[in-house]
This record gives structure tokens, sequence and C-alpha cells, in this order.
């Protein structure tokens, strides 16, 4: 038996609206110790790794370790009938075909639930390596939503410098170029705003935008975002879901031919 | 010109 309860819907349908660009179907494997996923893209050129941990949910029961394969198009169709305000539980028996989606009203007035076919993923779990990072930037999520989605405009790749200076976002084409420099803040009003750079070694990567663009979508679950970078290695743009888990994304860097 | 690499190229199957 798998029964999983958060008090609001909103969290789910934020991390569903994180994923589903990206990704048209997902394993999600349920342990005692939480939820994960892991997904690449169609085109393998980026992973989605998603860590939902038991102690964040109000209520987690998993006897046995269970993999639910689901249409990500059909889950969303489903949490759409939740309201943001409902809480939903997430229920599937041993070995079974289904899962089920519950939601229920504040004043319990209302109940409903929606179950859906699971279906069998070939899953191929790829082993992510420990990696010290050369630099290490948080900045606010919006921010980063804004920087990704102005420079889109300019090309289809966007250059990433990093030094103990700030971080400088670049994008050249046939219209002209673009850059927007992010300085350290020294002091902010509000943790959420401040931009901060831990350095070991300058990075410059380069990074196709549509991708960058895509895990934009989890900007409403986080305040902030942490891009971690080394040269030749894939870019990690992290997401942390407040007492419960993280959304990461990793991009493989563009090279030169 | 740039090309892009695929993630598999950096990350194995486990």
């Amino acid at each position: 038996m798998f029964e999983a309860r958060l008090i609001s819907a909103t969290i789910l349908k934020k991390i569903l609206d994180a994923i589903k660009d990206l990704l048209n179907e997902g394993t999600f494997d349920c342990s005692d110790s939480g939820i994960q996923l892991q997904a690449m893209d169609n085109s393998h050129v980026s992973l989605v790794s998603l860590t939902l941990r038991s102690d964040g949910f109000d209520k987690f029961r998993c006897d046995r370790n269970i993999s639910m394969g689901m249409n990500l198009g059909s889950m969303a169709k489903i949490l759409k009938c939740a309201n943001n305000d409902d809480t939903v539980t997430i229920k599937a028996q041993d070995n079974a075909d289904t899962v089920t989606f519950m939601f229920e009203s504040p004043n319990h007035e209302k109940v409903s639930d929606y179950e859906m076919k699971l279906m069998n993923l070939d899953q191929e779990h790829l082993g992510i390596p420990e990696t010290d990072y050369s630099c290490v930037v948080r900045m606010p999520s919006m921010e980063f939503a804004r920087i990704c989605r102005d420079l889109a405009q300019f090309s289809e790749s966007m250059l990433i410098c990093c030094t103990k200076e700030g971080v400088k976002f670049s994008a050249s084409g046939d219209v002209g170029s673009a850059n927007v420099k992010l300085a350290q803040t020294s002091s902010v009003d509000k943790e959420e705003e401040a931009v901060s750079i831990e350095m070991q070694e300058p990075v410059t990567l380069t990074f196709a935008c549509r991708y960058l663009n895509a895990f934009t979508k989890a900007s409403p679950l986080s305040g902030q975002v942490q891009l971690s970078m080394s040269a030749d290695v894939p870019l990690v743009v992290e997401y942390r879901i407040q007492d419960l888990g993280h959304i990461r994304y990793y991009l493989a860097p563009k090279i030169e031919d | 010109k740039m090309s892009q690499r695929n993630i598999t190229s950096f990350f194995k199957p486990k």
C-alpha cells in the first residue's frame, strides 16, 4: 500500500508545471524515504531529478517500494480538477496498475477521486557523479527566468560567464547582442533577493536557451535558484521546495565544433 | 559553430 498526502494541491500542480514541458512521462519511484523521479527529456540533452522527502508530506506510507510510470499530460488533466486549497492524496495498492488521486475541500464537504492507468516505462537511471563545482551562483528565481526569456530573443544559445566579480549572461545573433551582468549583492532586505557567488575558478559555458527557459517553469516553487557550473560538465539548475525536497535540472553544455 | 552534447555523454546508466 502506498499513500501520500499533501495539505495543498498547489505544490503538486507547481511540480507538474515544472516538468511537463520537458517530459511526456516519468516514473515516480516511491520508497519509505519519499518519492523520486529521474528522467531525460526526449532529445537526451537534459535530465530532470525530483526528490520529495517522506517527512515533508502530511501523511506518508509506503509498505513496499513501488515505481509508478505516469503520463504527465494525463496527470496534468487530473490535477486541473483540484482546487489550490484542496488536500491531495495519492494512493496505490502494491503491484497495482492504477493510481488514485483524491482531492478533499478544506471543509471536507467535497471529495473527488480520479483513477489513472499506470504505464510500464523503460526507465534507465543515470549515475550522477559527485562534483565540486567551480562556481555556485544563487539568485532570485524570477530574475533568472527574466534573463533567460530576454536573452532567448537574440540567440538560441546563451553564454554564462562567472567570475568573482559577478555573473554575466550573454547572447548574440542577427539582431545584435545582449549582456546582463549581476554583481554579488552586498546587503538585501529579503534573503530571496540576494545574489551570491561562490567561486573556486572562473567558468564560461554555453547553453541552449530553450532548455534554460523550460527549467524556469519551476520558478513558482522557490524564490531562489542555484546554478552550479564547472568547465565541460553539465550545469545544475536547482530549485528547493521548502520542507519537501528539490528539483534539479542537468543541462549538457554546447561545445565548439 | 557550437554543437549540443547529450547528457548521456556525461552521465552513464547505473
